[in-house]
This record gives C-alpha cells, structure tokens and sequence, in this order.
C-alpha cells in the first residue's frame, strides 16, 4: 500500500 | 469495484438523499447535528483535494462532486435556509467538535502511508470521518422525538461503514497489495461507534415502537 493510486475509495 | 464496497457507497448516497430529502422537501433539520455535517464537509474538503488532478475514473469523480456538494449544501442549509435553519436545535447540539480537528491532524501528522501534504490530508480524512458522527450521536440521546427520516439517515450512515469492512476483507483476499492500516482501523472504530445506535434502531424496529436513545 502507500501509492497514490490507492485511494480509490470515496 | 466488488459488490460490498457498491452496495456500501449506495448506502451512503441513500444517507445523503434521506438527508437532503428531509431538508429540502420537509424543510427541518431537527435531530440532525449541524457539527457532525460541518465535520463531514471538512472531511469530504480534505480528502478530495486531488480531486482534478488524481483522475481514477468517472464514478470516482462523480460521487467525489455529489459528497462536496451535498454535505457543503446541507452546512448551508442548516446556517443560512431561513425556514431550516429554525428547525436546528441548537440547544441539544453542543458537542465541541472543534477539539476533533486538532487532534486528528497531530494524529495525521505522526501517522500516514507518507509525508506528502496529500498523504497526510487524506489521513487526517480518515481519522476525522471515524469520529465526526459523535456530536450526532449524542444530539441522538437528547432528542425526545427522533423521527423515522433521522433515524434511517444515521442508519443508513453506520451500513455504509459495516459493508466498507466486508469490501476491505474482499479486497484483502483478492488483491494482496491492498493495505490500508489507517483506513481499516480507523474504519472499524468507527463502525463500533454506531454499535449502541444499531442495537436500539433493530430493537424498535423488531418491537414496533418508536427509536428512543437511553441517556
């Protein structure tokens, strides 16, 4: 975890 | 997108239309905590910052739109509609829910996935979103009369979060890559604060009696 990508929850 | 985390952001759309139908077609606020939104809007605010910059896909961005625009509105609302706004008790409504902020921002501060102006605002999201549903809660336990309307948003709010959970264990077992402490256990305190309003929502609704919060 840790990406940006990651927070593709709302 | 698996069908835990789709039923979850329905449920908490469902929230936010049973809110802003409340409002806006039966012009009142009462029983609904003007702090607990105001938290909510500071959550939404923080946590989308990227919002045009970061693009992950078109629901994203949508929903991203409805949450802003929806919690800023219902603020606005409960502040500024001159019939709403006569609904607000504020007399009930005291929790000081400025002391939430500071906190969770030292708390973002010292722990985020890392120390980028971004990263630490989404975990200052996080950690602010597990708590703002207090000054709601108690508003809860003061208020007499809790109608259906105010009793399924704050429903419908906690069921949003359980089925977060079932969407992060699915999401724990299908895509290893996938791990958010900070969500996950800012995410399930969260959850057990709604577990005392579950118990009594169930209770008058398996009884067929009216929802009362004991002091």
């Amino acid at each position: 975890g840790g990406g940006d990508d990651d927070h593709d929850e709302l | 997108m698996n069908a835990f985390r789709l039923a979850g952001d329905m449920t908490h759309l469902l929230s936010v239309v049973v809110l802003l139908l409340k409002i806006h077609t039966i012009k009142s606020c009462a029983g609904i905590s003007l702090k607990t939104q105001e938290l909510y809007a500071l959550v939404f605010a923080a946590r989308y910052l990227d919002l045009f910059i970061h693009f992950i896909s078109l629901y994203n961005t949508v929903m991203k739109l409805v949450f802003l625009a929806s919690s800023f509105s219902i603020v606005w609302y409960m502040r500024r509609h001159k019939i709403v706004r006569r609904t607000y008790d504020k007399d009930h409504d005291t929790f000081r829910h400025h002391f939430l902020v500071l906190p969770c921002l030292a708390l973002a501060l010292l722990i985020n996935e890392r120390f980028t102006f971004r990263e630490v605002m989404w975990a200052f999201s996080i950690y602010l979103e597990a708590v703002a549903i207090l000054p709601q809660l108690v508003l809860l336990q003061r208020t007499r009369n809790i109608d259906n309307l105010t009793g399924q948003y704050v429903f419908f709010l906690g069921a949003y979060r359980v089925l977060y959970i079932l969407n992060w264990i699915y999401r724990y077992f299908t895509e290893p890559h996938f791990v958010h402490w900070i969500s996950w256990v800012a995410g399930i305190v969260q959850t057990l604060l709604y577990a005392d309003f579950f118990y009594y929502y169930i209770m008058s609704w398996k009884n067929n009696v009216k929802l009362e919060l004991p002091a």
